[in-house]
């Protein structure tokens, strides 16, 4: 699956590649929440 | 077909200008950055990385490596997960103390 | 009038490519004023302070940092040897170098943001080579209206090639 890899430890600039990883991140943590949020959701409630 | 290519013309003039210009730019940057007089002063404090984030909800790791390490990130949606990997020297990692 | 298409997609590759090839431009100056300004203003402090900071508060370039929430719990391996590190973070984080670091401390008088000032700007201007002060300007110019939302993105890529 996808992993992103980079070089680092050179000489200083050229940031953009983190800005990738960044989104990635912040785009799953965005999507497990919501699909938490829907497997909470669809527990069907228990009849007393 | 004429004012076409006249407007290509300018175009690639101003392409090549721009390439001209970031390999300027990049090997000016280099030898900034290689310049022992300045490579003494390039730094920055624990205080500088307490500015960037909120200290009281983020901590700050800071990874100091050699050339060629490589950083892999893996799929977060399987984990959140960060491997460095060095081949000409050790890695440095510590967090930037609170105060 | 295939010719003529074929010359419109050619010029919009074209423009394409100095849109990019102008951002990049712009990060090189960004990287360039924000790293000389670092230099002057550690100097300036060290001569103030009558000397460098104590060793262990200062991080040299290149480096990079990790920023988590502080709720985050880190599992981190290393090997004996320190060539290798696995983290395993239970929470988001983000990752930035040092170029990034310097840009969020104002080391870049938030030309990038386009909320540099005039003061800022002369001084900006002074960091780089006079050929290229032009771009200082315009680059300033162009992310402050970006900022007030006056250049939308069409706008841009007028100016893009205007500039051009």
């Amino acid at each position: 699956r996808s992993r992103i890899l980079v070089s680092i430890g050179e000489s200083f600039g050229t940031s953009e590649k983190f800005q990738k990883i960044n989104q990635m991140v912040c785009n799953s943590d965005s999507h497990l929440k919501r699909s938490a949020e829907v497997s909470a959701a669809s527990k069907p409630l228990k009849r007393l | 077909r004429h004012p076409r290519g006249a407007e290509l013309g300018e175009l690639q003039a101003a392409e090549r200008q721009l390439d001209d210009l970031i390999q300027t730019c990049m090997v000016q940057l280099r030898l900034l950055t290689e310049d022992p007089a300045n490579q003494h002063a390039a730094y920055v404090t624990c205080q500088d990385l307490r500015s960037i984030v909120d200290p009281s909800e983020q901590m700050v790791m800071v990874v100091k490596a050699p050339p060629e390490t490589q950083l892999q990130v893996s799929d977060p949606a399987e984990a959140f997960q960060v491997s460095v990997r060095s081949t000409q020297g050790p890695i440095d990692v510590f967090l930037c103390p609170e105060d | 009038a295939q010719e003529c298409q074929n010359l419109e997609i050619e010029k919009q590759k074209r423009i394409e490519r100095i849109k990019q090839k102008r951002a990049q431009l712009q990060e090189l100056l960004l990287q360039q004023i924000a790293f000389k300004n670092l230099v002057q203003r550690n100097q300036q402090n060290e001569q103030q302070n009558q000397g460098p900071p104590a060793l262990n508060s200062t991080i040299q370039l290149p480096f990079l940092i990790v920023n988590t929430s502080k709720r985050t719990v880190i599992d981190c391996s290393i090997s004996s040897d320190k060539f290798e590190y696995l983290f395993n973070f239970d929470n988001t984080f983000e990752i930035h170098d040092d170029s990034e670091v310097l840009k969020r401390m104002g080391m870049s008088f938030g030309l990038e943001a386009g909320t540099c000032s005039a003061e800022d700007l002369r001084i900006a201007k002074s960091l780089v080579p006079k050929a290229l002060e032009g771009y200082i300007t315009d680059m300033s110019a162009e992310f402050s209206w970006i900022n007030q939302g006056l250049l939308s993105s069409s706008a841009q890529a007028v100016s893009h090639l205007e500039v051009a």
